[in-house]
């Protein structure tokens, strides 16, 4: 039996939108350590992992492991229909065919109750672990969100490239081209604001605009991305939240 | 021109 209550129902309803866009069937596995997904984009150029821990519930309870099959756009009807401070309580048996989702409004004594009907999604799940990346940028997620919604007008192309000192974004096009350079600083009265560099080696990669634009809309989980780089490896986006993260993993272009 | 490549040349399956 799966029971797991959001003190506030706003943090599932901002993960779940912040990558219904790009997936739309999905596997949440449910275990005593909290919910996790995998899921790739249909192009197979994207991938979203998801983990909540338990700490992000107010109760959280998961006798056995559990598959929660999901049409994410159904989920995401459901969830409108909660406020966003509602309590949000996820509750399935050990073999469901479908998900409660309870709202309560415990102010006004108002219960809401849904039932979504789960499928049996056959879904690869890649082994994304233990990867080793050549640079690690800490910044604030608007202005990631910023970067890549200015410079995607230009181009359908984002070039990101990494020195000790600099982290560069370029984006040439038909009309033109920009750059937007980000130095890394520490911002003592705002750390959120602060922008960090790790660099083992310099990194020159070029990923699609449209899937970037795709990666920003976990801005709203998190003041700060995590991005991690290498011309080895898929470029790794991170959002992190109170207990666990929403990761993309992109894969990059490369000149023919 | 760049050409976009698939997570699948990176990852292995589970």
């Amino acid at each position: 039996m799966l029971e797991a209550k959001f003190e506030e129902a706003s943090l599932f309803k901002k993960v779940i939108d912040s990558f219904k866009d790009c997936v739309q069937l999905v596997n949440f596995n449910c275990s005593e350590h909290g919910i996790a997904a995998q899921a790739v984009d249909d192009s197979r150029v994207l991938l979203v992992s998801l983990s909540i821990g338990t700490e992000s519930f107010q109760d959280f309870r998961c006798d056995r492991n559990v598959t929660l099959g999901a049409d994410l756009s159904s989920l995401s009807k459901i969830l409108r229909c909660g406020n966003n401070n509602d309590n949000l309580t996820l509750i399935a048996d050990d073999t469901p065919d479908s998900l409660l989702l309870l709202f309560e409004d415990t102010k006004k004594d108002r219960i809401s109750e849904y039932s979504l009907k789960l499928m049996d999604i056959d879904a690869d799940f890649l082994d994304i672990e233990g990867m080793q990346y050549d640079t690690t940028i800490t910044m604030p997620s608007a202005e990631f969100a910023k970067v890549v919604r200015d410079l995607n007008q230009l181009s359908d192309s984002l070039n990101i490239l990494v020195t000790k000192d600099t982290v560069k974004f370029v984006a040439e096009g038909d009309i033109g081209s920009g750059s937007v350079i980000v130095k890394p600083h520490t911002d003592m009265d705002k750390p959120d604001d602060s922008v960090k560099v790790e660099l083992d080696k310099p990194v020159d990669l070029t990923f699609g605009s449209k899937y970037l634009l795709d990666i920003i809309k976990g801005a709203g989980l998190s003041n700060q991305i995590t991005i991690k780089l290498s011309s080895e490896t898929p470029a790794l986006f991170e959002f992190g939240l109170q207990s666990g993260y929403l990761q993309f993993f992109l894969a990059p272009k490369f000149n023919e | 021109k760049f050409k976009q490549s698939s997570l699948m040349s990176f990852f292995g399956k589970q």
